[in-house]
């Protein structure tokens, strides 16, 4: 043990363990995480080479071998909570992608949250059994988060039952899922819905792109991986274009909005149930951002304790480079936003928790602030975040720029969430939005619900200072 | 305008305050837009409806700056919600120290809306500055034990440089050693470029 790092923690004013069982949630909680992680950490199955010393073809080989373990293994292991089944998969990924994230972090939950009781019990176990390997594919190559302008489409066929679903213009193929490109044999797909000669807006499909037994892409599907990226290497991020693919009527999404066989078309009762999964998953981004950015600071507090430089004192031994104020203003805003993130992650989750169930049950009334909360928390704490990874890699001084420290890893990983599940500028506007409806309905002397509730307050608690 | 403002800066509830004060300079916004709407709302529909976005583009900048002002409201409400359910003393002394630095960085990187919507003064900013250096100072004494308690092992950390035992630098040279370029002492591109360029020369 380095003994700096020895000094710092006996040093210490409270027992870290204290507040590490605050962070999981209680003592308990502690103890099964660090057992799951064990599982990986013991597991020989799981130690390979470093990824960074692998082309991008071999990462993706790792990262799939890798993938396909973990599901044997899970299932082995009889592991079956989602959080326990996250820390698993978190800790085998080690900070990297994973190959077949968007099937259990996206497609799984749709099916979920959309899909009808019939649908769920046809498409579950297949899902489960990895027989149906499913991506999630929304963004086009022209459209990003303005998604009402999305091309592709899904036309009711009534003679025949079935949806014809088309990728009209260039523009309009689908472009950047996870895991499209080569690995997925189904998408659920976000089309324009057009039945009785009327565009009904977007609807998701079950869409299958590659044959069960050959993998082959099926008749009308053409399919493949977009390239390499800023980061994502081991992901197979994908194109799909659709032409005249035909699938059944049972195919489309149907919880709520319904095709009837004579192309009847039945209204979901809320608009935003379509982006439920985007939603949800932009409520666990601010978590994400919480352990992203936390990670950094683990990463470069623990170096400026160790690294000595210059002199504050001519003459004298090199301080640590955590004695230098400049230092500490580098770092320690940054590991307060960790600790402010980690808190915030833990409202989301159990905001989106409990406003699902209340969704569920059939009321909606709290969806539009879901809506809002998840799109403005998921652009500050990514923005916030994704600066202070590269903060923390130059508080690091030249070592941060090596791929050993991590730091450029977190970053070009992180990075990403910035820009996918919605542009930040835009979830910033969409927040926007709502905080003026808010105003508006406050000002019209409506009561106002929630996190915005204290726009019906007077405003006179903290006295301002007169113009 | 000689009437001081009442926020305490050593106090996390009077900031969360100010931080929900700094509404009111969106809410500014939010009324010229609404005041627009409501003028052309006299006007036919086509007109109504060409003109409705304007007033929001043209607003787009203060809006999004309005956005983050709630959003980091929010942040820092949950952050000091947070401490009260935390019964550990000394851990709640540690946080505290943490939620405050971060309230008080907010309002140092924000000074000008919290000037604009005159909930601090110019002398206040400079007793902020103060104070975020004593903090910086109470948190360098428990930084590596705040880390620490993220409970990171290292096979996910995967960083030579956070290690948790910290000896970085011999980890960095056998990290290195591991590089493919040294699977060998001579890159056999030296043979087939460098070596017949230089009997060239």
């Amino acid at each position: 043990m380095n003994p700096d790092i020895c000094t710092e923690r006996g040093n210490a004013t409270f027992n870290p363990e204290v507040l590490t069982n605050i962070l999981d949630g209680g003592a308990e909680k502690t103890r099964r995480r660090r057992e799951i992680e064990a599982l990986v950490i013991s597991d020989p199955d799981f130690q390979h080479e470093d990824l960074n010393f692998l082309s991008r073809t071999e990462r993706y080989d790792a990262a799939l071998k890798k993938s396909a373990l973990m599901f044997l293994k899970l299932r082995n292991y009889g592991i079956s909570n989602p959080e326990e089944i996250y820390c698993y998969k978190r800790i085998v990924k080690k900070g990297f992608e994973e190959t077949i994230g968007l099937h259990y972090n996206m497609f799984l939950p749709t099916l979920h949250n959309q899909g009808s009781p019939e649908q769920q019990a046809k498409w579950l176990p297949l899902t489960h059994t990895l027989q149906v390997v499913g991506t999630y594919a929304q963004t086009e190559l022209g459209h990003g988060t303005h998604i009402r302008r999305l091309e592709t489409t899904a036309t009711y066929d009534p003679s025949t039952q079935e949806f014809v679903l088309n990728s009209p213009t260039v523009t309009s193929i689908k472009w950047w899922p996870g895991g499209l490109g080569k690995t997925s044999n189904h998408a659920i797909v976000l089309a324009q819905l057009y039945t009785q000669g009327q565009c009904h807006g977007l609807h998701g499909f079950i869409v299958p792109i590659r044959c069960m037994k050959t993998h082959q892409p099926l008749p009308g599907v053409v399919v493949g991986d977009i390239g390499p990226k800023f980061g994502f290497d081991e992901v197979d991020n994908g194109y799909l274009k659709l032409e005249n693919v035909r699938i059944p009527r049972e195919n489309m999404l149907m919880k709520y909005a319904k095709v009837e066989p004579d192309g009847t078309y039945l209204k979901p009762p809320s608009d935003k149930l379509t982006y439920g999964t985007m939603v949800f998953i932009r409520a666990m981004i601010v978590g994400e951002s919480a352990r992203a950015l936390s990670k950094a600071c683990t990463i470069a507090i623990r170096y400026s304790a160790v690294r000595h430089q210059s002199e504050l004192q001519p003459g004298e031994a090199e301080p640590q480079i955590l004695d230098y104020q400049a230092q500490q203003y580098k770092l320690f805003p940054l590991l307060a936003t960790a600790y402010a993130f980690t808190f915030v992650g833990q409202y989301m989750s159990q905001m989106y928790n409990r406003i699902t169930g209340d969704i569920n049950q059939g009321d909606f009334s709290e969806l539009p602030e879901l809506h809002a909360l998840a799109a403005g928390l998921k652009a500050f704490t990514t923005w916030t975040a994704n600066a202070g990874i590269e903060v923390c890699r130059m508080a690091c001084g030249g070592h941060g720029y090596s791929r050993c420290s991590s730091l450029p890893d977190i970053y070009v990983t992180f990075t990403a969430t910035c820009t996918y599940e919605g542009e930040n500028t835009v979830m910033m506007l969409q927040m926007a939005r709502y905080l003026v409806k808010s105003y508006r309905q406050a000002k019209e002397g409506q009561q106002l619900t929630g996190i915005v509730s204290y726009l019906n307050e007077p405003q006179q608690r903290v006295q301002t200072r007169p113009a | 305008s000689s009437r001081p403002a009442v926020v305490d800066i050593n106090d996390l509830a009077s900031l969360v305050e100010a931080y929900k004060l700094r509404f009111p300079f969106f809410g500014f916004a939010a009324s010229f837009w609404l005041v627009e709407v409501a003028a052309k709302s006299l006007q036919g529909e086509l007109q109504r409806s060409k003109h409705r976005e304007d007033p929001w583009n043209n607003s787009s900048i203060e809006l999004i700056r309005a956005s983050e002002a709630h959003c980091h409201y929010v942040v820092v409400k949950l952050f000091a919600a947070k401490l009260t359910e935390i019964s550990d003393t000394a851990v709640h002394s540690a946080l505290s120290s943490l939620a405050l630095l971060y309230a008080l960085h907010g309002v140092a990187n924000n000074s000008g809306d919290f000037l604009q919507a005159d909930l601090l003064s110019v002398p206040q900013l400079s007793q902020v500055t103060q104070r975020m250096k004593a903090l910086l100072a109470e948190i360098r004494l428990n930084a590596v034990a705040l880390v620490d308690a993220f409970d990171y092992h290292d096979e996910m950390l995967n960083s030579v440089l956070g290690r948790y035992d910290g000896n970085v630098y011999e980890s960095m040279f056998e990290w290195a050693k591991r590089s493919p370029l040294n699977r060998t002492e001579v890159h056999e591109s030296y043979n087939k470029y460098l070596k017949p360029l230089q009997s060239k020369l």
